[in-house]
């Protein structure tokens, strides 16, 4: 293992953990550099599997996952002290936390171009795979597995059947999270499930099914997306219950939980308490009958533009 | 730039305080840490609608995969990724059964429900959001070792 990543102290950190912990930089293709953390299992590192996690936007840092869902460490309210987290997946298998693509929390390119896309992401994963493990070949015969949630649904498939094809890193599976694997089956079953939780009433459902899928046989079977490419009516109704899901004040990633910040009506805002701007147009790419507000997408260009006020 | 309804101010704070910064060898060139990337957001082109042909490669390549949703997300939600794991098609299809974990006053609680293939297992979290282990921790862990040591749910 590289001594130069070896954390040795953590700020905030008032107990010794039961690991050990590396941080540091993966290199991968036109000079972009992957930060990435990697802890070791508290049980058996030395037989227990390697597992890589990836969050995702696309866009969105591996360590959220590691500090807010199942890294060892939970940060307190205070942003300044870190407790235990009892339920730690480090407990049963050696983490590596990525952040990627370059331009992702810690991670950067030297020449400071962002812009990517599905294939040339799993091609750089890859890359920095093979420099984590030749920074820790003691971990080269391990089993291994890729793991991420949300839009990892496309980060995690596509860099497993790139390394399916790489002899030299043992993989034997996957693991997917809530994760988009199909766009049009995201879309269809988002409206059932609106329905199933009361979120649109008899009337609505009604319509949908007669303008979506006029001829479907059945209820359980229709084809919203189809049918939007069909139906302007169908289109415009899945519209609102897309900005119904995503836009009206419900937390989109958990029906039943609270919205921090509160219930907004507003698809683009800058909250000047937390000073960023929030968007649920952050997840644009999920969604292809949510109509694109051109207005919106413009201002999320131009609050990642340094150079504009 | 933010997600909705997500809280991340205390990640924040911590990752960009410089002794953190310093501990975790972050380099001088790096950006202040957000927790989504306005430039990669904005800059992404997305090249597939589906990953049927991935999960069609890994299947024949005797991976083992596992699908897990947490029941009340709308980002992803549950139905979608059952209906994309049951088109597969993998070998020797089980019944959809209930699993179970021990919760923290040692009683036996449903986790969720599972259907499991030859390779392949789909898996609810019930009550779990988008972010299952920050939701349902301990059904979470439970389901994690499950796969990852190969025993039963």
């Amino acid at each position: 293992a590289p001594e130069e990543d070896l954390v040795t102290s953590l700020p905030g950190l008032g107990w010794k953990p039961n690991f050990k912990q590396y941080s540091g930089y993966l290199d991968a293709a036109r000079s972009r550099h992957l930060h990435y953390w990697f802890v070791e299992s508290s049980s058996n590192p030395k037989t227990d599997p390697v597992v890589l996690w990836m969050n995702g936007g696309p866009g969105c840092s591996s360590l959220h996952g590691m500090l807010t869902e199942h890294g060892p460490f939970r940060i307190q309210d205070d942003g300044k002290t870190l407790g235990p987290n009892p339920f730690a997946w480090n407990q049963v298998a050696n983490m590596i936390y990525l952040e990627a693509p370059a331009g992702v929390g810690f991670s950067y390119s030297d020449d400071g171009n962002y812009t990517t896309d599905d294939d040339e992401v799993a091609m750089n994963n890859h890359l920095a795979l093979k420099a984590f493990f030749t920074k820790f070949p003691e971990y080269k015969s391990h089993d291994f597995y890729i793991s991420g949630e949300s839009y990892g649904g496309i980060y995690v498939p596509t860099l497993a059947s790139v390394v399916l094809d790489d002899p030299a890193i043992n993989l034997k599976g996957f693991v997917v999270g809530n994760g988009l694997s199909d766009d049009d089956l995201n879309d269809n079953s988002i409206v059932y499930f609106a329905y199933y939780h009361g979120l649109i009433g008899e009337s609505d459902w009604k319509f949908l099914l007669s303008y979506c899928c006029p001829g479907a046989s059945s209820a359980s079977v229709c084809d919203f997306a189809a049918g939007s490419r069909k139906s302007q009516q169908c289109l415009e109704k899945l519209s609102a219950v897309q900005q119904l899901v995503w836009a009206s004040g419900l937390n989109v990633y958990n029906l039943y939980g609270e919205c921090a910040g509160g219930a907004l009506d507003r698809r683009f805002y800058y909250d000047k308490k937390a000073d960023r701007f929030v968007t649920n147009q952050y997840l644009y790419p999920f969604n292809s009958m949510l109509k694109t507000d051109m207005s919106v997408m413009t201002m999320l260009k131009l609050a990642s533009a340094k150079n504009v006020g | 730039v933010s997600p909705p309804c997500v809280n991340e101010t205390s990640a924040k704070i911590y990752l960009n305080t410089p002794a953190v910064r310093t501990a975790l060898h972050i380099a001088a060139k790096a950006l202040t840490w957000d927790v989504c990337s306005g430039p990669v957001g904005a800059g992404y082109h997305r090249l597939y609608t589906t990953m049927r042909p991935q999960y069609e490669k890994a299947l024949s390549r005797k991976m083992r995969i596992l699908v897990y949703n947490g029941d009340v997300d709308m980002a992803c939600n549950f139905l979608g990724d059952e209906w994309f794991v049951d088109q597969l098609d993998a070998k020797n299809p089980q019944q959809r059964k209930s699993w179970y974990y021990e919760a923290a006053d040692g009683t036996k609680q449903v986790a969720g429900f599972y259907k499991a293939f030859d390779q392949i297992t789909f898996v609810t979290v019930r009550g779990a959001g988008h972010m299952v282990p920050s939701d349902k921790p301990r059904p979470a862990l439970k389901m994690f070792l499950s796969f990852i040591q190969r025993q039963p749910f």
